[in-house]
């Protein structure tokens, strides 16, 4: 109600949860043919838990999913999801490469992955990062929900204590956060790239986080994110590193994009959005609609690659 | 709501696995009540970790203590947070 349109929505500044889904709402309304909106599930406070379908139909198509803000303190995740959301919009029947890519694939957005925690970070703890769920026998609150998956879960890369902002959980996919994607994934089943996307650290990452032995479409995986990174860089100079996710920055245990790629989800990549520490996690809104512009560069290499090479 | 004023974010570079190993050691000090931002992954590769006011003296005496290299990269949490709020406040006006 505080805005008319899309169009007015001011995208160089941060939003609280409310405005994000009033945002997804105005955006379906606003393009029913293209949008809709899927609840996946609910949060383990009761809060929905909402992805954004782009589709020009056919049945099941081969998908793209993007996902933001798993981490509820990466505001500029979140933030960027956003911005991603309206482009795509803008550009389908304008921009070739989205256009081809639209004809061909769905394209599945949710744009916030933790909203609990998300929340949390707008009402008492800007720096939260977890779930908020409550563990037994303990009173520190939340799981990782990048610790949580059914990948390497337990192994080294993850902690046991309930306090540690790694904590993994008793079990994988015991954060419903975790579990509305998976049966998503699963029920789904003909998904082709998945990008989780977090900050900071100028990163562009692939599988194994949880284990040193190559991911056996390495050489693809390195030369796409190449490929990804250059683009990305070809708006601002903004640079990353890329690699795999345990030889680029260390070994963590039970991630999403580990899962994704053993369930047989080739373009599995996980993005650390700007910047390399000045500000951190508390990047400045200035810099909101420069990160999405360079990386949606980035995004729409890996998504023409997976459109050009069907597996 | 939590406040962060006097907390600093500190960018520790590790020259060796031992001085690594001593930052992990710090880690497993939940009193100290440290937020890594950038966990200990490698020599080579920066450390950053937010330190409440509180430890910051401990956290700093122990770096030093043991050569190990640290700058300060954000100076108070909170000021940058009151301005973000200011930001988020003044867009929502506009």
């Amino acid at each position: 109600a505080w805005v008319r349109s899309t169009d007015a929505f001011n995208y160089a500044t941060y939003h609280t949860l409310e405005e994000i889904y009033d945002f997804i709402d105005l955006l379906v309304s606003e393009n029913p043919q293209l949008v809709s909106k899927i609840q996946i599930g609910n949060t383990y406070e009761g809060r929905p838990i909402y992805v954004l379908k782009f589709s020009t139909g056919g049945n099941n198509r081969p998908a793209i999913w993007i996902d933001t803000g798993i981490h509820s303190r990466e505001w500029v995740t979140q933030a960027s999801g956003v911005w991603f959301a309206k482009k795509i919009t803008e550009d389908y029947g304008q921009d070739a490469s989205v256009t081809a890519i639209l004809d061909n694939m769905d394209i599945f957005l949710e744009i916030v992955t933790n909203p609990d925690g998300f929340a949390f970070t707008h009402s008492k703890n800007r720096m939260w990062r977890k779930t908020r769920s409550k563990t037994a026998g303990s009173l520190c609150i939340g799981v990782d929900p990048n610790r949580n998956w059914d990948a390497g879960f337990g192994e080294a890369g993850a902690s046991s204590n309930p306090c540690s902002e790694t904590y993994r959980g008793k079990v994988a996919n015991s954060e419903s956060e975790v579990k509305s994607i998976v049966d998503f994934v699963q029920s789904h089943g003909n998904i082709k790239a998945f990008i989780s996307i977090h900050s900071y650290s100028q990163l562009l990452l692939y599988p194994y986080g949880y284990k040193s032995e190559a991911a056996p479409d390495k050489e693809e995986l390195d030369q796409l994110a190449k490929s990804a990174v250059t683009a990305l860089a070809s708006l601002y100079g903004t640079k990353f590193e890329y690699g795999s996710i345990i030889k680029t920055i260390y070994q963590a245990s039970g991630s999403t994009v580990d899962w994704t790629y053993n369930q047989g989800i080739k373009y599995s990549y996980t993005f650390e959005l700007r910047d390399t520490g000045r500000y951190g996690f508390l990047l400045p809104a200035s810099q909101i609609i420069p990160t999405a512009q360079e990386t949606w560069l980035a995004l729409l290499t890996i998504m023409e690659h997976a459109l050009n090479h069907p597996y | 709501s939590e406040d962060f004023v006097g907390h600093q974010v500190l960018r520790i570079s590790v020259a060796d696995e031992a001085q690594m190993q001593k930052v992990k050691e710090l880690e497993d000090l939940e009193h100290l009540q440290l937020d890594f931002w950038r966990g200990p992954a490698h020599p080579g590769s920066p450390i950053d970790v937010r330190v409440p006011f509180r430890s910051l003296q401990a956290v700093k005496v122990f770096l030093e203590s043991l050569g190990i290299k640290y700058k300060i990269m954000i100076e108070d949490v909170q000021s940058l947070l009151d301005e973000e709020k200011e930001q988020m406040l003044t867009a929502k006006a506009r």
